[in-house]
């Protein structure tokens, strides 16, 4: 199998990612990893 | 979410931000195409209403749940967000979706492993009751995409979600496409009684042969059976794996005269979009000279009894296999398709033509098949890190790449199909840009179900951004492949240049693509496409500058009309009328837009209105006290009077 002469780029960073991992990286706090409340709902809570 | 203030219109209006990736910006439409396939939410961008999705490269994927009725409600598809399955995923969410193991009911089919989850993420595992959040009479489903997968927010290396039976542990997690179940909750909780561009679907295991009908006026017939002499042995929806079914449509032409058609016709379908795309599966056993026409019929006030109109001949050898068709339909008005088998010479005595898993919708087609035989050993003999490659196929716009699959994986992904997407050129190219700019590549394992609403296909998607440059390199990553890439021998001895992969090493794991229809007779199917996606970079029309949709700029009957302060005209019921520019806090309105408004003119405007208001109501109360004060004093100076006569 021929190699590339420049290497392969992998989108995911060669990780596999799901959402909630991708929102825990990037330091976010969200209710249940990936929803985001409004001020009504974040008083209820 | 329980609550119908939450529920979107069916048709929701979106605004891509102009921050969003291009190839994001283009996967947001395949996703949108995915709710128009396989149910009514349709999507529209956004022109003036009241409430609308704005989606934006935030700092991670996330939603609101449900319709917030905020105006403009957000959702984030940021870096590495660009998955269909992730976007359709926040959609859902923002439909009013929350997640599939936070319904009340979770803890009878999954144990929430507490001492393994990360210190400070236990909110994340929350039920909702069943006065907040309704299952819509629907069964936990392992295998929603709205599921955490089995490691979600885990301390440790063991999995925080454990399911009580077994052998869905490895399906929680899934981020394809829709469940079955997802569609379900989708369909109940909007009404919907029909996708908005599915049209037809059949795999002829009813006898009715879903409403398809034999043409007239042809000397044979198509025939639902479940074997023919000749080939197939089988059908192609269960492989003849289920006894008492597997029915397909047969044409036999070794018993038919030469000269002999058989037509067979779909029931009548009524287009929105005038653009389609038939699919169907196709056994040649047959002569080699035999044909198979595809026509559409069309109807209108004109031609009652329909037009027929020849789409595709469908010639070639007779081969072995069940193959994959896709045929690009036109029809605008009311259209049956149909099938024609035509005995063209004279040809073997058994064999004929056969039919099966046909689907018509309004899509665009794929535009290239790769078809890897035997995949199941595929997959299992061949090496890591050692790729196989598609044939170069050449897009529309004469731009030519391949697909690359690592079977077991690249290096340190075991376990796992790897999948890359390369740019091809050949000495002699002439005519394309370099680098390439804005192609977006789709490489998607199909989910051979025999109904198109119900595959579960896998895919991704990169696309060409000119501007990349390769790791570790000044050199564009997209340039021609002749400057970046490695000459290689295809098989038939041509050599060409291969450039450098785009793509994933976790594209699929084993355990899925082994799953569902992935693998079918054997085989896997890779549906790849190259689409232009130059349209993109540039900034979705905000509504003022954005005609309304029914409404069209003419200028005929808008050379006369001048629309101040960036005003537009449009016509809405053959009336020229100007659409003005509106701000955060500031408006223009009048039949010209040559009013200015703002929140600040709006404020002094109830400002004055109240003081007017105080004043005039203090000048009343005044009144009223000196009238009565006078009133009273009159009448005790008058019973003074009256006293002292009765005294007297």
């Amino acid at each position: 199998s021929p190699r590339a002469k420049l290497p392969d780029y992998d989108v995911d960073g060669g990780r596999d990612l799901d959402i909630f991992d991708i929102n825990e990286e990037a330091g976010l706090n969200l209710v249940e990893g990936d929803i985001v409340l409004d001020e009504t709902q974040t008083r209820n809570s | 979410i329980i609550g119908d203030q939450y529920r979107w219109p069916k048709t929701i209006p979106y605004y891509m931000e102009d921050d969003l990736e291009i190839n994001a910006k283009g996967v947001i439409l395949k996703a949108f195409e995915q709710y128009r396939l396989k149910t009514c939410i349709d999507f529209k961008p956004w022109s003036g209403e009241e409430n609308y999705i704005s989606i934006f490269k935030g700092s991670g994927c996330f939603s609101s749940v449900g319709n917030r009725k905020v105006g403009k409600q957000r959702l984030s598809i940021g870096k590495n967000c660009d998955r269909i399955a992730t976007i359709e995923h926040e959609f859902l969410h923002a439909l009013g979706f929350w997640h599939e193991q936070s319904r009340a009911d979770r803890d009878d089919y999954v144990e929430i492993m507490w001492d393994r989850i990360s210190e400070g993420k236990e909110h994340n595992f929350n039920t909702y009751d069943d006065t907040t959040s309704s299952s819509l009479g629907v069964p936990y489903d392992y295998g929603s995409m709205m599921h955490y997968s089995k490691n979600a927010f885990r301390n440790g290396t063991e999995p925080t979600i454990v399911t009580k039976i077994p052998a869905f542990s490895d399906v929680i997690g899934q981020r394809m496409e829709f469940s079955d179940s997802d569609l379900l909750k989708l369909h109940r909780l909007y009404n919907c009684t029909k996708g908005s561009t599915f049209l037809d679907s059949c795999d002829f295991e009813r006898e009715n042969i879903c409403g398809m009908i034999q043409g007239p006026g042809d000397k044979a017939d198509w025939i639902r059976v479940s074997t023919a002499a000749g080939g197939p042995s089988t059908d192609y929806s269960n492989m003849g794996k289920c006894t008492g079914s597997g029915y397909f449509m047969h044409f036999n032409t070794g018993t038919a005269n030469t000269g002999d058609t058989a037509l067979l016709e779909s029931r009548l379908v009524y287009p929105k979009r005038g653009y389609q795309c038939l699919q169907f599966f196709y056994y040649n056993s047959a002569g080699p000279s035999d044909t198979l026409k595809i026509y559409v019929r069309e109807y209108d006030s004109a031609n009652l009894s329909g037009t027929l109109r020849l789409i595709k001949t469908i010639d070639g050898s007779p081969q072995e296999l069940w193959q994959l068709h896709h045929v690009s339909l036109d029809a605008k008005k009311k259209f049956r398709v149909v099938f024609q088998g035509a005995k063209e010479g004279s040809g073997p005595s058994t064999g004929g033509m056969s039919l099966d898993d046909i689907n018509l919708s309004e899509t665009t087609c794929p535009e290239f098949v790769w078809r890897v035989k035997n995949f199941s050993d595929v997959m299992d003999k061949t090496p890591a890190d050692t790729p196989i490659f598609s044939p170069p196929f050449t897009s529309k716009e004469g731009y030519t790449f391949q697909m690359g699959l690592y079977p077991s994986g690249k290096a340190d992904y075991p376990g796992e199909l790897s999948a890359y997407a390369h740019l091809v050129a050949r000495e002699g190219d002439t005519g394309q840009t370099w680098p390439c700019p804005w192609k977006q590549i789709t490489m998607m394992l199909m989910d051979q179900h025999p109904h198109i609403q119900k595959r579960m296909s896998n895919q991704r998607s990169v696309t060409t951004d000119p501007n990349m440059t390769a790791t570790d390199s000044n050199q564009f990553f997209w340039d021609d492949p002749r400057k970046v890439g490695v000459e290689v021998t295809d098989t038939d001895g041509s050599k060409y240049f291969r450039g450098p992969g785009a793509g994933t090493p976790v594209y699929l794991t084993h355990l899925r693509a082994k799953s569902r229809d992935f693998i079918k007779g054997g085989d896997a199917i890779f549906l790849l496409t190259m689409e232009d996606v130059s349209h993109l970079t540039g900034v979705q029309p905000p509504p003022s500058v954005s005609p309304a949709p029914g409404t069209t700029a003419a200028p005929g009957v808008c050379s006369n009309v001048e629309c101040l302060n960036n005003g537009v005209c449009v016509v809405d019921g053959g009336m020229p009328e100007c659409r003005c520019d509106v701000g955060d806090d500031w408006w223009y309105y009048g039949n010209r837009c040559q009013n200015k408004g703002s929140i600040k003119d709006k404020t002094t405007l109830a400002l004055a209105s109240s003081l007017s208001v105080l004043a005039a109501m203090l000048i009343i109360t005044l009144v009223t006290v000196i009238c009565l004060k006078k009133k009273y004093k009159k009448r005790a100076n008058d019973d003074g009077v009256i006293m002292r006569n009765t005294g007297a």
